[in-house]
């Protein structure tokens, strides 16, 4: 399996 | 200040529960629109974001906005303390060292009142754009469960693939595979039933299988469950409430193989 992905990557910060 | 009755504390008890092994310390933010919430888990990989519309209280009242900084595990501790049928009622002042429930038993004069010590969360707040999404999937909240605890035995991971002929989530571990598919499917009689899926191009998409079945701990709240899907951002599990409030659950997808 591939590796697990980051909401930070994408949605930026407020 | 802020005063806010729910006719059933039993509504904010499962909104809790489902979320409190994702998120801990959790600022609800109340102003004249209601009650929001939003935070990550620890490992940045799955979002809850609540929305408690003033319309769902009644009353509700909040002169300005004000941030209750709550540790769900304290949280839950007192609701644990309330009937399911019980009327709850939040309050706070203006700049709270405390939050204050108060339950009312319906049928009898059973009033009880808990204060919660608040604290200072200092939480960081994404921007989830405005998504149109390639494909949305309307189903029993439970059949979705019921599929996501199904392939964890297989799995860690799922691969959902949503076309015009239905969407399936597929597995595949040491043991051997698994696959579920679902078709749109109508059920006159019991609409919750229902599967939908709008479709404005193919996905396919995978995700983990672990933080899909603890999204699915709300499924007490919705007969139903919305996910939305686009390829290559995350996935969006929605349960609706009642009066447009919701539970929305974001989940960022796997990269790569």
């Amino acid at each position: 399996g591939g590796g697990q992905g980051n909401l930070m990557s994408f949605f930026g910060m407020k | 200040m802020l005063e806010a009755r729910l006719e059933q504390a039993n509504l904010l008890k499962k909104v809790v529960d489902a979320i409190k092994d994702l998120v801990q310390d959790c600022n609800f933010d109340c102003n004249d629109s209601g009650v929001a919430l939003q935070a990550m888990d620890n490992s940045h990989v799955a979002l809850v974001s609540m929305m408690l519309k003033a319309e769902s209280f009644s009353p509700f009242r909040c002169d300005r906005n004000i941030a209750l900084g709550i540790n769900l595990t304290s949280l839950m501790k007192v609701l644990r303390c309330a009937q399911n049928e019980d009327i709850l009622t939040l309050k706070a002042e203006d700049a709270p060292d405390v939050v204050n429930l108060v339950f009312e038993s319906s049928e009898s004069d059973r009033l009880s009142e808990y204060d919660i010590k608040l604290m200072d969360i200092d939480q960081e707040h994404l921007g989830i754009p405005e998504t149109e999404y390639a494909a949305t999937i309307t189903m029993p909240s439970a059949e979705f469960q019921r599929i996501c605890r199904d392939l964890m035995a297989l799995s860690e991971s799922v691969a959902i693939e949503a076309t015009k002929d239905g969407v399936k989530f597929s597995c595949s571990g040491d043991i051997g595979n698994g696959a579920v598919t679902l078709r749109s499917h109508t059920n006159v009689e019991k609409p919750d039933l229902n599967v939908e899926i709008a479709l404005s191009e193919p996905v396919a998409l995978t995700f983990s299988l672990k933080y899909l079945v603890n999204f699915c701990k709300a499924s007490g709240l919705s007969s139903t469950v919305k996910l939305c899907l686009s390829n290559e951002v995350p996935l969006l599990v929605e349960y609706g409430l009642a009066s447009n409030s919701y539970l929305r659950f974001y989940l960022a997808p796997k990269i790569g193989d």
